[in-house]
């Protein structure tokens, strides 16, 4: 495993650990949007499918399983935690699942590699991943006050996918020489989709301002 | 000729 990769499963780590802290400290999952949050448990049991059927390493294992641990909870505390699920923003989180699920799947069924099962299911994680962050970006736009931790998370969320274009090239480079144009292209788009908070991000970051989206 | 790489990645 290369630096690059190493850095990105880290930082995807870290983003869970500051939600899940927020969350348990303040009792609050102001900011954060669920529809997010359950396309990412959608993601990640698609994806994982292969976790009892393959095995790669106790590391791969472990992060899966941390992963779907992790999202689960999170879903739990926003919709049935009796404190926290009162600060959830019900109104302002209005991005519909179906809109980003249903054309994922669809494009799944067209663009993939192997007609299978596992497969397809894997192929459509992708795509779900490379969408999932839009409704908390909606939010964030709609929200006129974004704590450190909130934007803190959704920076290291979209770090993790751009630490992995680089473990990408480097594998390219180093590994066989395959194109890999399904994984790239996604997390291409998924960190692309970023751009424009990392661009407010780290300015009101150097200039100690507090974050404010445009809408 | 390359192989298809297990998917070893998260």
């Amino acid at each position: 495993m290369n630096a690059f990769r190493l850095a990105g499963d880290m930082t995807h780590l870290l983003s869970i650990i500051l939600l899940l802290l927020k969350i348990r400290a303040t009792k609050s999952c102001a900011g954060i949007s669920l529809k997010t949050q359950e396309l990412y448990v959608i993601v990640f049991m698609s994806r994982y499918l292969d976790l009892f059927r393959t095995y790669y390493s106790l590391y791969n294992s472990l992060m899966k399983i941390i992963f779907l641990g992790t999202s689960m909870c999170i879903v739990w505390y926003m919709r049935s935690h009796k404190v926290v699920r009162q600060t959830y923003n019900n109104d302002e989180d209005t991005f519909r699942h179906f809109f980003l699920v249903l054309p994922c799947f669809v494009l799944a069924l067209l663009v993939h590699r192997n007609f299978t099962f596992i497969e397809i299911l894997w192929t459509f994680s992708l795509y779900l991943e490379s969408v999932a962050i839009l409704p908390q970006l909606v939010l964030l736009q709609k929200s006129s006050n974004i704590d450190n931790l909130t934007g803190t998370y959704v920076f290291l969320l979209g770090a993790y996918r751009g630490l992995y274009l680089f473990n990408w090239v480097y594998r390219f480079f180093t590994e066989n020489h395959r194109v890999r144009w399904i994984p790239w292209l996604s997390g291409l788009i998924q960190t692309a989709i970023y751009t424009d908070f990392f661009y407010y991000y780290i300015r009101s970051w150097k200039n100690r301002e507090k974050l404010k989206l445009p809408a | 000729n390359p192989t298809h790489k297990p998917k070893d990645e998260l």
